[in-house]
């Protein structure tokens, strides 16, 4: 979702 | 994806299978320490909130399965486990690692990327799994000799965060923007405090001897 700081990292 | 995250992500898997192996081949847990154990599957669990809700990849959502079931099947192994529990060393695991949980629920709540429950929990996991292998430290000094299983655990879990640094400079230099500030911070600090154990490894591996801690 845009503005929310995508976490893609494990 | 990248290189260096790839590789960060299967020494991490590595850590928890040598981890498992030494379990279930030695029903044992001797070295190791059940807080550390017990901080990881918070860590996990305060993480991968999300799991559900924020479809990433198919890779991304095994990976996260996979760590938190490995966290709470050790943690149960040894708490539960009639063989397994009796090979653990409570009055030599007695690092008060609730005082790490309060600590780093604070720096959370006062240091994060947005004040919303998500991401007070998602710092709070970062802060926590940077200080998780304390006790684990603190046991192994203890106990003096480490046995092999227990090292490279110890090992890989270590290796793992030092690669995703790389990874963090990778992206710094590659992407627009680069926001990742809290878990490089933690990250650097979490992998420093591996330094002396890094090193104690590196001589028993050259030295071919066993891996002993100064007490």
């Amino acid at each position: 979702p845009i503005g929310q700081p995508m976490h893609d990292e494990l | 994806m990248n290189i260096f995250r790839f590789a960060g992500d299967m020494t991490h898997l590595i850590s928890v299978l040598v981890l498992l192996l030494k379990i279930y081949a030695t029903k044992s847990c001797s070295g190791i320490s059940l807080k550390t154990q017990e901080l990881y599957a918070l860590v996990f669990l305060s993480r991968y909130l999300d799991l559900f809700t924020n479809y990433i990849s198919l890779y991304n959502t095994l990976m996260k399965l996979v760590f938190i079931g490995s966290s709470l099947a050790i943690v149960w192994c040894m708490r539960m486990h009639h063989a397994v529990k009796r090979s653990y060393d409570k009055e030599v695991d007695t690092f008060r690692h609730y005082y790490l949980v309060l600590a780093c629920f604070v720096l959370a709540t006062l240091v994060n990327e947005q004040f919303t429950l998500r991401e007070v929990c998602w710092a709070f996991s970062i802060y926590l799994e940077a200080v998780a292998i304390l006790p684990q430290l603190v046991l192994l000094q203890r106990s003096g000799n480490v046995d092999n299983l227990t090292g490279q655990y110890v090992f890989f879990l270590g290796a793992y965060r030092a690669f995703y640094i790389l990874n963090w400079i990778y992206r710094y230099f590659t992407e627009q923007y680069f926001t990742r500030w809290i878990a490089c911070i933690a990250g650097i600090v979490q992998t420093a405090l591996y330094a002396d154990f890094f090193y104690y490894y590196f001589i028993s591996w050259k030295n071919n001897a066993k891996l002993q801690l100064p007490a």
